[in-house]
């Protein structure tokens, strides 16, 4: 019924055919978009006996994007010389609280240089990386093998043409 | 580094239309008070001399107005305002005798009947710049696309209606008939409901 309808223009005049539909945020009820029904009744039917959906249209009604651009009167101000800094500040921020945290990391190693002990760490990830397999004669896989004593390679002498 | 393009200067006028007096129906005087909705003019004093490439304003498919200025090609007028045939014309058969006519061709016992299309009371459709509907503009609605969305032209289905934003709502004045008397209805009026939407109705994630 004409009860659930969130809005209702003033009877108009039918031969003009047009109607300025100008969309309000209220219209929304908090949300960011929202389907509508748009209908039209006319003065010969009466509400209660009025179906909208014998003439209605589906229509999107949605908050739509804000664009923020430098308006007139920003650039006005930015002109005269006064700006809001403000997200300068936010933007700087960060990145000189990490170079602050790097410098005081960088003093405090230089200063603790001489007390610090980390031999543990380094023979672990040294261990880590040089494992220690034992002699290969000693590998059941290889127990077999004859290893051959190192041989010197044969020499011959060298004729004319090659000296 | 990418220089701050400056918006173009543009001059406004706060200029406010004024009223003008005009007469209808040969007597009555009456005096018109122009406004001036979404950036168009309505009820504005016509030029003194009639231009024919006079500027009219279209709609987009959402209802959103748009200059359309008429130009003349190799001798053609080329988006001229939009001519709205019979739609909005009123027939009346006529019956002539023979006596009426006495035409060469026609029996003194035969009749001659003629629908005759009479046009409108432009008093008030002239002050309105703006295309009207017609159901040659009506355009197909639903999922199938199927049905037709008589009486309205504008704005099509689904369109996104912003907030703070100003659409025409367009529909054909000649559709609403009284059932018995067969003329048009004076009054109409628009409503918006809300629509309950399904899970997946609801369009995609932002």
């Amino acid at each position: 019924n004409l009860n659930a309808a969130f809005f209702s223009s003033e009877w108009l005049k039918n031969v003009d055919g047009l109607y300025p539909l100008e969309v309000s945020e209220d219209w929304l009820d908090g949300k960011y978009e929202r389907k509508a029904l748009l209908a039209i009744q006319p003065r010969s039917i009466p509400d209660d006996e009025f179906n909208p959906l014998e003439y209605g249209l589906l229509v999107e009604v949605s908050l739509g994007s804000r664009v923020f651009k430098n308006t007139k009167e920003q650039l006005a101000l930015q002109d005269e010389g006064i700006t809001d800094e403000s997200w300068y500040y936010v933007a700087m921020t960060m990145p000189t609280i990490v170079l602050f945290a790097c410098v005081a990391m960088y003093f405090f190693l230089y200063l603790s240089k001489d007390t610090r002990d980390v031999s543990d760490v380094k023979r672990y990830a040294l261990g880590q990386k040089r494992r220690v397999l034992g002699k290969l004669k000693d590998m059941k896989k290889f127990k077999g093998m004859k290893n051959h004593a190192y041989n010197e390679l044969p020499t011959y002498r060298k004729n004319s043409k090659q000296s | 580094y990418v220089p701050v393009k400056k918006p173009k200067h543009t001059t406004t006028t706060t200029e406010v239309p004024k009223p003008w007096l005009r007469t209808i129906s040969s007597t009555i005087k009456e005096i018109v008070t122009p406004t001036v909705i979404a950036g168009v003019t309505f009820s504005a004093k016509p030029l003194e001399t009639p231009d024919p490439l006079q500027p009219w304003i279209s709609l987009k498919k959402d209802g959103t107005p748009q200059t359309i200025k008429p130009e003349i090609k190799k001798g053609r007028t080329v988006k001229a305002s939009p001519d709205y045939s019979t739609y909005f014309k009123t027939a009346y058969t006529t019956t002539y005798s023979y006596e009426d006519l006495q035409a060469h061709n026609m029996d003194a016992d035969e009749h001659l009947e003629e629908e005759v299309f009479v046009d409108e009371d432009s008093t008030y459709i002239s002050l309105n710049p703006v295309i009207r509907c017609t159901p040659d503009t009506y355009f197909k609605k639903g999922i199938a696309r199927d049905i037709s969305s008589e009486p309205f032209c504008t704005p099509r289905e689904n369109s996104v209606l912003k907030v703070d934003h100003t659409y025409f709502v367009t529909w054909y004045t000649r559709f609403f008939r009284d059932e018995v008397t067969e003329e048009t209805i004076d009054q109409v009026r628009l409503h918006l409901f809300a629509v309950k939407e399904k899970a997946h109705d609801k369009g995609f994630k932002r």
